[in-house]
Order: C-alpha cells, then structure tokens, then sequence
C-alpha cells in the first residue's frame, strides 16, 4: 500500500510542479511563474497523515493557502486536481465551471494551457458561463431551456471562422 | 475522443437528443438551470459511474419526470477511438431499476463493460476523466488529510 | 431559547420568501417568480433539530436542493444569507463575490435587486468580477497590484455619466 | 453609511490609503489577489471582528509583511450616521499584541466600542452585515442542521 502510494505521490507531485508553473506563467514578458509544492507530514506511513500543498503565485511571497485570495486558491485548486488526472492518462477530460472565480487574466492563462493540451488524444469537453473563455473553442454546444423547462440543444463549429489576431498571439507565447 | 452523445430521456432532456460536433476542444454553453453540468452528468453515467456519484440521486431520479414510458432511458456515446480509427457505441439504458450496459451494441456485464473499456483506454474506475461543478472551489478548502486521501484514491 | 429562535426563524422564513420571489423575478412578461421555504423539521424542539430549505425556480417543478443546477443553488443560498440580514437591519452589506456561478440573467436580476434596496440607510459595497454587474453601481473602488505585489487603489464616480436606456429599462420593470 | 477608509500596513496595504467615494452602491474591482476582500477584511477588522474570523488569522498575519514598524497597523472608518447628519470616525489599532478601539478619537473598551456602535445603528455581534468570499458556495452545499444553526447564531 505504501509503495503504490508513494509511487502515485511522486508522479502527482511533479504533476502538480509543472502544471503550476505552466498554468500561472505570465501571459508578458518576464513571463514569472508561480511554484507549487506537496510534502508528506509523515514519511514513514504516508496514507495515514496528511500531505501539505502549498503554492507561491508568481511574483508573491510564501503564505498558508488560507491567506491567499479566492482566485489564487482557485488556480491551484485546479492545478492540484489536473495533476491527478495526469498520473493515468485519459482520452478526454470533461471540466464543469471551473472558472467560476477566475478574472480575464487567469482565464486567458486557462486558455493558453487549454489550447496547448488538447489534442486528438487528450479531447477538452469544458462547460463554461464565461465568453471569454469560450470563444477560444473548436466548437460550441449550446443548451437552453424550452417552454416546458426541458433542454435543447444547438451546436456550432468555430473553426469555419478566423481566429483572432489576439488569440493567436496568446498561443504563440 | 467524444464524437457524439445520443440522450433519451435523461433528467432534463426529454425524448432523443443528438448532441455532436464534440471537437478536440468543445465547449458546452448556456443559462443557469438550462441543462449544462446535465451533459456531463449522461457523460459519467454511461462510462459506468454510480447513480449516487450524480448529485447523490438515485437511478429512478435519472429518469426525465415527465417521461411517457419510464423504462426507456437511455445514453449513448459514439467514441473514436484514436489507434484503430475505429468509432465505437457505448451506451447504457435504466431498465426497471436496473442499468444495461453495451459496448458495440453487445450486451455486457458490468465487469466486462469496464474491462472493453479498459482496453480502448477509458479508466471508468479511476473517475480521473471529469471535474463536477464545485470540485475547485471545494479542494481549495481541504486540509492535508483530505488532500492526501485524493492521492491515495487514485493510486 | 425555544421564543428566541422561533421568533428568529417566523422572520427569517417570512424575509425568504419575499427575497427570493423578488430576486428569482423574470425580467420579462409575464414576470413569474420562484418561490422558496424553510420547514422545521422538530416543532417541538426547533433548534435541536434541522431547517429544511427547499426553493422552486420559476417555471420548474419541486425537486430537493441538491437536485438543482449551480447557479439556482447559489441563488437560493444568496437569498437565504440576505433573509438573515434583513432580521436586524445594518447600515451597509458587503458582499464579496456572490455573482460567481451567476449567468448574465441572473446578473441582471440581482443588479435589479441591489438598486431598489440600496439608499441612505443601506448602502451596498459589492465586490464583483462582473463588468455586466458592476457598471450599474454609484462609485468603483479600484484595486491593483504595484510592481512590489502590494495593493493601490482608485476610485470612480460612476454618477458623472448617465445610465444606459437598458439600466433605466431593467428598473422601472 | 461608510464615507471612506484609512487603511495603513493592514494585509497587502502597505503605507497608507485612503479609499473615499464610497457611495449608495459601490464596486469594489480588480484583478484575482489585487486585495479586494483585503478591504472587505479591513472593514469587518475595524467593526470589531476577531481576527480568526478573517480567513483564521492572527492579529500578527493582518499586518503587512514588509511594514517598516510593525507596531502601528490601523485601519479607520468614516461612518456617515444619517440621523445625526454626523460622520463618525471608527478607528481599530494593532498595538503589540492587542487591539486599541477609538471611537471619535476616544480610546474605548470593545464592550463600550461595542456598545456605542450599536447605539449608531452598527451591531458589530450580529455579524449580518457581511457576505465573505465563498459563504454563498458553502450555504449551497449546507444540511438542515447547518441551516437551523444559521437562524440560531442570529437570534
Ligand atoms: N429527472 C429530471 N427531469 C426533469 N428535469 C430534471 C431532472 N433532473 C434534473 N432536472 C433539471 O435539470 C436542471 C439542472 O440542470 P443543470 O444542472 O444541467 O444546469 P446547468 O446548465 O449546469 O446550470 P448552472 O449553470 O446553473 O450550473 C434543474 O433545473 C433540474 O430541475
Ligand atoms: N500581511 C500581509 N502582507 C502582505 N500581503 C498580504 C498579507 N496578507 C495577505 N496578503 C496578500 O493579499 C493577497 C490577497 O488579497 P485579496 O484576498 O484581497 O485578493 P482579491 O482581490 O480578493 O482576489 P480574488 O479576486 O482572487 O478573490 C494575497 O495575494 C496575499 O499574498
Ligand atoms: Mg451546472
Ligand atoms: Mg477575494
């Protein structure tokens, strides 16, 4: 049990490193990045203790995760949770309102990250109240109530248009 | 990769729906209340997750209220799988107070449902594969116990 | 103890009601609202048991809390938090981030809110990430980072430049 | 109603500010971790809240990290009492260890802070005053129990 812990703890912990690093890394130069920590509270019998996530956003200094503001939380919330998704991998990830606390900052870093990862083999399905994230898909579905309050729903391919000069740019980088 | 769901009669969705144009990066749009987190709900549900995983409801509450026949419901899944190129139908349908699982059109027990799917590359059991509303704003309140207790599910 | 919360609980359930109503009101015709209630689950000894909160959303059918979308959830629990303030009354509300799961409607239909209760004697201070929500407020207060991460501030009259048709639109309904 | 704040080495306040234009209905905006609830925390500190109760600090953690002395935090409120027509100013010190309450430049017990604020209206016990970041996310997911404790704690 400890070893299959310790070896999830490992992968999950560089997981979380790098997606951290990536998710918060400024969208201008000096580009800064945040950094992101776990440790163990007790090396000996890991599972039965807890283990400590701790994060720097770029730019701050070290705080308990209590201090930092709710968006800060947020990103390494979600840092945290995309780094367990990384340990076995997956054809496709399906995110609801995730960036419910995010302002138009982090929510263009999500995108950059977003666009980054997706691929054939890693599919993004992200359910999202914000168009400035959304615009940035491949293609929309949209819901909507009808009279009788039942769903319908409606999708639309965004690739048959141009993407933005902005949005280009923001991948580039 | 997701290529197209097929809904029968599954919590807000009354009769058949299609839902297609799944890309590699989709977006799913709309009002509060209209049916959004619903779509990742059908989604969990037929890739085998437990009826009280959605929201805690039980299977009967699955079932679209105003449904004429309520042993119909079902979701379908048109999955590409991404090595062979070859599209595969997953689907699982409430029977009286029971869930049938297909693969391929194939009716399978739950045990080999798991395992087919397995072997295209979808992990139902690690449930690594959604983040339900709320799932942030909640981690973002755990302690360390409850953080090291996610580390130790998935492994 | 038992009049203490009785009392309490008769005003409180009273306020909700009205609050969610109000705040759940179409923002076109035929204008149908939503209704909410709390039930004692022990008569006899209130406060030892619980208080069953339960909403219906304009146009839906009953269905428990847990059954509904996040943003009906997060209205509900918003109408709730504003019955317990309306029990002793207060100068001024400072909100923080309560529109996070809201969709644009729901935006609007608590900006409608916000400006018929705010006057002299209560003054709302919002903190939004929302600019559908916050351009109809009096005043922004302003807040960034310096270059060495500590907080600026700025503030703006809003009451110099006149409101938009919409606004006027969204108040007199 | 609040007319302005004086906020000095509080959280990520360093130096002094002064926040004015306060009006009816105001905004406070900016970006993720810019310091908004920091000012909504400045409030509740000054109206005499604990200091567990702003995201479980301690009174050492509410001053800011790089103050020059870190013995003179303070925050002040100008409270416009409507009616007297009279603006009262409502200062909270951090002073060592403890809290120095002024009211009208008066040194005051907190009892006799508490006293004469409700006087003008503001009942710094009740707490009702004040939604923090998250309460209404946490209201959502709360049972009956929780509930019945709500109405409690106000009564
Ligand atoms: N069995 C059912 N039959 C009919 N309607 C149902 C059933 N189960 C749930 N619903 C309805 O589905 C709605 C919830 O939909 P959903 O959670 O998908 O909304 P959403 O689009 O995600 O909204 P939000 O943006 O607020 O999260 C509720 O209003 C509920 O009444
Ligand atoms: N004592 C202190 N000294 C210096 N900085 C501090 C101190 N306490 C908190 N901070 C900083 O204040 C920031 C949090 O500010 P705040 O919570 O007000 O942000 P916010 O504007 O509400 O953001 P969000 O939109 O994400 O909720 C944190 O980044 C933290 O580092
Ligand atoms: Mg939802
Ligand atoms: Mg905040």
């Amino acid at each position: 049990r400890k070893s299959l812990f310790m070896k999830a703890f490992k992968k999950i912990s560089k997981n979380l490193t790098s997606i951290y690093s990536e998710l918060t890394r400024e969208l201008e130069p000096p580009f800064h990045r945040g950094s992101a920590h776990l440790a163990l509270e007790d090396n000996v019998t890991p599972f039965n203790a807890g283990v400590k996530f701790t994060v720097i956003p770029p730019n701050k200094r070290f705080q308990e995760m209590d201090q930092l503001s709710g968006g800060e939380k947020s990103v390494a919330a979600l840092a945290f949770l995309f780094s367990l998704q990384g340990f076995k991998s997956t054809p496709f990830l399906i995110l609801d309102e995730i960036d419910a606390a995010f302002d138009s900052v982090n929510v263009l870093k999500l995108v950059r990250y977003v666009k980054h990862k997706a691929n054939r083999n890693l599919q993004f399905i992200v359910i999202s109240l914000k168009e400035l994230f959304y615009v940035h898909s491949d293609s929309l579905i949209g819901i909507c109530r009808e009279r009788d309050s039942t769903s319908a729903s409606f999708s639309l391919d965004l690739q048959q248009f141009t993407e933005s000069k902005e949005a280009e740019q923001l991948l580039v980088q | 990769m997701i290529i197209s769901l097929e809904i029968k009669d599954f919590k807000s969705y009354k009769g058949i729906h299609n839902i297609s144009l799944f890309k590699e990066f989709s977006c799913v749009i709309g009002p509060n209340g209209s049916g959004k987190s619903n779509i990742l709900d059908a989604i969990i549900f037929v890739l085998g997750q437990k009826a009280s995983a959605i929201r805690g409801s039980r299977l009967s509450e699955l079932v679209y209220f105003g449904a004429a026949d309520k042993t119909n419901t079902y979701v379908k899944l048109n999955f590409l799988h991404q090595i062979s190129g070859k599209i595969y139908p997953i689907m699982r349908k409430i029977v009286n107070t029971e869930s049938h699982y297909y693969l391929d059109d194939r009716l399978l027990s739950y045990k080999q449902f798991a395992t087919e799917l397995a072997e295209l590359g979808i992990n139902i059991a690690s449930k690594n594969f959604f983040i339900l509303q709320g799932d942030v704003e909640s981690i973002a309140m755990q302690n360390p116990k409850q953080i090291a207790d996610h580390i130790e599910k998935v492994s």
